[in-house]
């Protein structure tokens, strides 16, 4: 079972094309490092993504530099996993 | 294993042995409507499962509803079979419903992508993909909603085997889109197809792969819109609604766009829940609530399709 400790997901709102295209670019830059839970789609729509713990560095830097702003949608996503597999534990039980 | 459907625990999440077994359960329970059909077998070689409800006639116009196409996204396969348990608890009550089922068949596939969603319980809770590989390829999987043969490689699918959207190497390469598609394609008299997805809450219609409305937009514009109402009557959850490529973004090689390509005049995509706090990880508590108000969007779409008959 794959770990996710410290890896966040990340809300932003890009203002418009040029921003959005930023986070396009960051697919090309991080190969298969950001996933993109929402997809860059319109500017009235937010983008999530996944940032592995060992990523979150560069990537809040590369978006601070670029002025998208951001917030944290999802803290630690192994908590909510770890949650996620207890309910199921629980209910199964 | 569980013994009959009714100690089922319909809002919990469940692993595909258990959802299997309650599809066994379920059809022995509701033999009178409710059947099993192997479509096809998946990469890894699973079985591809369809529950066809059915009150008699033969060859009955019909309705499509898949759930699971990226495997990660948990909340639809349990809203599948939610869905189905309420199918066979409400015909004979429910008016609507009774009268779309004495006209018509309803099929549904609540694990489309099976490999892919046993991925996510044994190894990557967040795989999206199937589990295909292929000799030369160094990455594995690919984007089932990307492979099928309508705008195929186009704009808004990727062809890097890594990428989260990666087509595949040719249309429907992947066998759990040809199974889908050769059964639709052979039964030849689906008129609806609701493609259930999640999330970000939103309900649209092709075209994905081009801006170009279809030709009977403005009918599917109206029918979203009451859809997302009766959704948002239930819990007071709202919905964006529109054509996938002005509403979302270009998506080309998609399900949808294949089944209006293909006749299927009434095709739908649903983004369920999150609002934005979990993501692909909707807390269970949240399962039954998403499927009493997708039900009346469903409910809305079908009859719908009853009365108006193509």
């Amino acid at each position: 079972q794959m770990n996710f400790t410290g890896d966040q997901v990340l809300r932003v709102l890009a203002k418009d094309e040029k921003q959005l295209s930023l986070l396009r670019d960051l697919e090309g830059l991080k190969p298969q490092k950001v996933d993109f839970w929402r997809a860059p789609a319109r500017p009235s729509l937010p983008v999530d993504m996944r940032v592995p713990f060992s990523e979150l560095k560069d990537i809040k830097a590369y978006l601070e530099s670029h002025g998208l702003a951001y917030s944290i949608m999802i803290k630690d996503i192994q908590v909510l996993l770890d949650e996620e597999r207890e309910a199921m534990a629980k209910s199964r039980r | 294993l569980e013994r009959s459907t009714s100690s089922f625990s319909y809002s919990s999440y469940h692993t595909l042995e258990e959802i299997y077994s309650w599809i066994d359960n379920f059809v022995t329970e509701h033999s009178d409507m409710v059947s099993k059909i192997q479509i096809g077998s998946s990469f890894e070689n699973r079985s591809i499962l369809v529950l066809k409800f059915s009150t008699g006639g033969s060859q009955r116009p019909a309705i499509w509803i898949d759930a699971g196409i990226h495997s990660r996204e948990w909340i639809t396969h349990a809203t599948g079979i939610w869905t189905a348990k309420k199918i066979v608890s409400e015909y004979g009550k429910d008016p609507v419903l009774t009268d779309i089922l004495k006209a018509m068949d309803i099929f549904i596939e609540l694990v489309t992508n099976p490999d892919g969603f046993a991925f996510t319980h044994s190894m990557n809770r967040l795989w999206r993909k199937n589990k295909s590989t292929r000799p030369g390829i160094f990455c594995i999987g690919v984007d089932l909603n990307r492979n099928w043969k309508s705008g195929f490689g186009g704009n808004g699918s990727n062809a890097n085997p890594c990428s989260e959207t990666y087509h595949g190497p040719s249309p429907q390469s992947e066998p759990e889109v040809a199974a889908i598609v050769d059964f639709i394609t052979t039964h030849g008299n689906f008129k609806a197809l609701i493609s259930i997805h999640s999330y970000s809450q939103m309900l649209m219609y092709p075209y994905g792969k081009s801006l170009e409305p279809v030709s009977n937009e403005k009918e599917l514009y109206y029918l979203a819109k009451d859809a997302v109402k009766a959704l948002h009557e239930v819990h007071g959850i709202h919905y964006i609604f529109g054509s996938i490529s002005t509403t979302l973004y270009l998506a080309s090689g998609i399900t949808v766009d294949w089944a209006y390509d293909s006749g299927i005049k009434y095709a739908f995509s649903f983004e369920l829940r999150d609002t934005g706090r979990y993501g692909f990880l909707l807390p269970a508590t949240q399962i039954i609530p998403t499927a009493q108000e997708t039900w009346m969007a469903i409910l809305t779409i079908m009859e719908h399709t009853l009365k108006h008959p193509y």
